[in-house]
């Protein structure tokens, strides 16, 4: 048996939706510790890791591990039938087919019952090729500071965040370097990791050469992450 | 010009 109650469906509207600009249907991993996904995109250019720990929840009851496949944008679906402030409570018996999602009102005047039907998802399912890339970002990372550069077929643009200073928006920026480097990335991916902002006020980047890209958002006050992965493009 | 890479050659997937 599976029981967990949230006092605020927020995080949750807002995990689904980082989610969902990159995968269609995941498998949800239930255990003691928490909830937690690893799912890479159709393409298998990009992976997301999210964890969500029990502390997110009050009460949290699992008795046995669960993997829950679930359809993204059904979920997403579900989630926008509550109110930000309603308490939700997840719920999935240990051998059954189907997540329930009860929301209730803060003051118990309306409650509503959704079940979710399970799906069985096969982890190697064949990947489809995407055709078409977006245009490319190139980040570059030295002692100075970070930069941003985009060329265009039309016109190129670059963005640079030094050290100490500050951005546009007046967040700081903080750079920890061992090495310079420089890796390119296709900006659609990028975008699509932007959709798990509202999380948190704070993302980090992890950049080696030759490696794919780290893309991290802490959510709340250590109750989990969610860890986005990008490989590079590569010169030919 | 660039390709795009894919995680496949970066971790092993089981």
């Amino acid at each position: 048996m599976f029981e967990a109650r949230m006092s605020d469906t927020t995080v949750m509207k807002r995990l689904m939706d980082a989610i969902t600009t990159l995968i269609d249907d995941g498998s949800f991993d239930i255990s003691s510790k928490g909830i937690s996904l690893q799912a890479m995109d159709s393409s298998h250019v990009a992976l997301v890791a999210m964890c969500l720990r029990n502390e997110a929840f009050d009460p949290f009851r699992c008795d046995r591990n669960l993997s829950l496949g679930i359809q993204c944008k059904q979920m997403g679906k579900i989630l926008k039938c509550s109110a930000n402030n309603d308490v939700m409570t997840l719920k999935a018996e240990d051998d059954g087919d189907v997540l329930n999602m009860v929301f209730e009102s803060p003051n118990g005047d309306r409650m509503s019952e959704f079940a979710m039907k399970l799906t069985d998802i096969d982890i190697e399912q064949s990947c489809r090729d995407l055709s078409n890339f977006g245009e490319s970002v190139t980040i570059c990372v030295t002692k100075d500071g970070l930069k941003f550069s985009v060329k265009g077929d039309s016109s190129n643009a670059s963005m640079k965040f030094s050290q100490n200073g500050a951005g546009d928006d007046g967040n700081d920026v903080s750079i920890d370097l061992n090495d310079p480097c420089t890796l390119t990335f296709a900006v659609k991916y990028l975008n699509h990791f932007t959709k798990a902002a509202p999380l948190s006020e704070r993302v980090t980047l992890s950049l080696s050469n030759d490696t794919p890209l780290v893309v991290e958002y802490k959510i709340g006050d250590g109750l989990g992450h969610i860890r986005y992965y990008l490989a590079p493009k590569m010169e030919e | 010009a660039t390709t795009q890479g894919r995680l496949d050659s970066f971790f092993k997937v089981s």
